[in-house]
């Protein structure tokens, strides 16, 4: 449940947003996450950590986000950092 | 192994240090033990490509890989985040002036060896520097593109990459011995071109003005908070991003609403489906994400919410799940109702426990009529009532004083006021509630 730990849960979908496993938010251009965009990109997440996938935010997935990393995102999609570094670059 | 979609094209290659860990945080490290876990580091990836690469002194313009040690904000648009979490990161080849860039946290603990709590340089050197080189993160194990800090390898005098990493490599640059690695060409297909820029829209005059507060529902949906107003609605991050100064409207996010929809009583995420149930008078829908479901709108009476007066309730003010206890709390016309929505025999149900309606003026502390409530942070209720907001800490009821705070400011990125007021107690108009900066 979303609800019974708010914090945890809006944590975990930060990271999964930061590290490219969910869509950059945008009012404009983007829905909001929906449950199963998200139990998606948690699965596809704990494929590629090589752990168990489950779909949840169970206490191995929790461990995997909190083991320091790289802080580039695993799926490099349009949003990658030399994109977004030129298009900040264009608008300075 | 995953490709960026860059690389050099070329396989001579400078690079430089512009400055090394902070002896405080890294004390084991000398300057000659960092330039030689770099070159080693270096050496891992021209052992597997005809790739060479040189130093060069970074008072001469630093080449192609500059490599430095720097904490938080950097500016670079990636800022570090202390001892944890991110280490380093490094920017894909290319022309921009920051390609190859190669920064690590100055705030850990860099070692040789990586013991002692502290993080091995080398291993996480050959991660970035297979960025700068124009690698992703790989999934494979063993990888040392696994974006997971991975611990100290044994030897670094012997370190070979992996397979995986190998593979990767010579596709950009070949194989050191002859042979055709990943093909003729090892240049990557052209990458399509970005979408034309699009043009800046102005700010619509006629939108809402955010920082003046008075919304009509706020609600904590998957981990964002809405605030609703009018026809329109801004939504905030968990860390208290605002997505965009601008609103967006209701009827192009939410869909299933009448048409003419310009006023939202109260929204609320449910915790044993995570639908979401929106109030507009008499009536209520169940949202699947965005998209009401069939059978919406119904009427409000199926809540089964009586007054004290005895009449049907016919308008939901405010509506929130309190973390504290999981419980539904819906409120109208200064009463309050509490449902318990855990699933039984599949089935929510949507009938209030015994012993209710009582008095909103139970909740000590914060408005009686208030807009919304949500639960936030770590459980705690945040009441809402024009441009102030409450904080009952986690389980709280009878918080007798309890300061608002600001809406716009703390919310919704306004401009804080100029000068700082008295904050008067909700319930007693004429009673002052002070702190020391008042």
């Amino acid at each position: 449940s979303t609800s019974s730990n708010p914090e945890q849960y809006s944590s975990a979908v930060d990271w999964l947003g930061r590290y490219g496993y969910l869509p950059p938010p945008d009012p404009r251009t983007s829905k909001l996450q929906t449950m199963e965009g998200i139990e998606r990109a948690i699965r596809v997440m704990q494929r590629f950590g090589g752990i168990q996938e489950t779909g949840v935010i169970d206490s191995e997935t929790l461990k995997l986000m909190s083991t320091p990393r790289c802080s580039l995102p695993d799926i490099v999609g349009s949003e990658d950092m030399l994109k977004r570094r030129r298009r900040r670059r264009r608008k300075r | 192994y995953a490709l960026s979609g860059l690389k050099w094209h070329k396989t001579e290659l400078t690079w430089s240090l512009h400055n090394f860990p902070s002896p405080s945080r890294s004390p084991t490290l000398t300057h000659e033990l960092v330039e030689g876990i770099l070159t080693h580091a270096f050496k891992a990836w021209s052992d597997a490509a005809p790739l060479s690469f040189r130093r060069q002194q970074s008072d001469s313009g630093g080449g192609d890989i500059r490599v430095s040690f720097f904490h938080f904000l950097h500016d670079d648009g990636y800022p570090f985040d202390g001892r944890g979490g991110t280490l380093a990161h490094a920017f894909f080849p290319g022309r921009d002036e920051v390609a190859g860039d190669t920064h690590f946290d100055d705030h850990e603990t860099w070692s040789y060896g990586g013991d002692g709590g502290s993080t091995d340089l080398f291993t996480v050197a050959v991660h970035e520097f297979g960025h700068a080189l124009g690698l992703s993160h790989s999934s494979t194990d063993p990888s040392i593109m696994r974006p997971y800090y991975q611990g100290p390898v044994e030897s670094i005098h012997n370190f070979q990459l992996d397979l995986d990493d190998r593979l990767a490599i010579q596709q950009l640059y070949g194989v050191k011995s002859d042979g055709l690695p990943g093909g003729v060409d090892p240049d990557l297909p052209v990458l399509p071109n970005p979408a034309p820029p699009k043009p800046t829209q102005p700010s619509e005059p006629s939108f809402p003005k955010r920082c003046q507060g008075g919304f009509d529902a706020v609600a904590n949906i998957r981990g964002e908070v809405f605030f609703f107003k009018g026809a329109y609605f801004w939504r905030t991050t968990r860390d208290g991003s605002l997505l965009s100064l601008n609103p967006a409207e209701i009827k192009n996010f939410w869909t299933g609403l009448p048409a003419g929809t310009d006023k939202i009583d109260a929204v609320y995420e449910r915790r044993s489906d995570s639908s979401i149930v929106f109030f507009i008078g008499s009536q209520y829908w169940v949202f699947k994400d965005t998209v009401a479901m069939s059978g919406y709108p119904r009427p409000l009476s199926e809540w089964g919410m009586i007054r004290k007066s005895g009449a049907v309730v016919d308008r939901v003010d405010a509506a929130f799940i309190w973390a504290h206890n999981g419980k539904t709390y819906l409120f109208s016309r200064g009463e309050f109702w509490r449902f318990d929505e855990s699933r039984k025999d599949g089935q929510v149900t949507t009938r209030p426990e015994a012993g209710y309606p009582r008095d909103n003026s139970l909740w000590a502390g914060v408005p009686s009529n208030m807009d919304d409530i949500i639960s936030w942070g770590g459980g705690d209720a945040y009441f809402f009532k024009d441009n102030l907001y409450w904080v009952l800490k986690s389980g709280g009821l009878n918080q007798d004083i309890v300061t608002p705070k600001s809406i716009a400011v703390d919310w919704l990125r306004c401009p804080a006021p100029p000068s700082t007021s008295t904050t008067a107690n909700p319930r007693l108009p004429g009673k002052c509630s002070c702190d020391l900066r008042d």
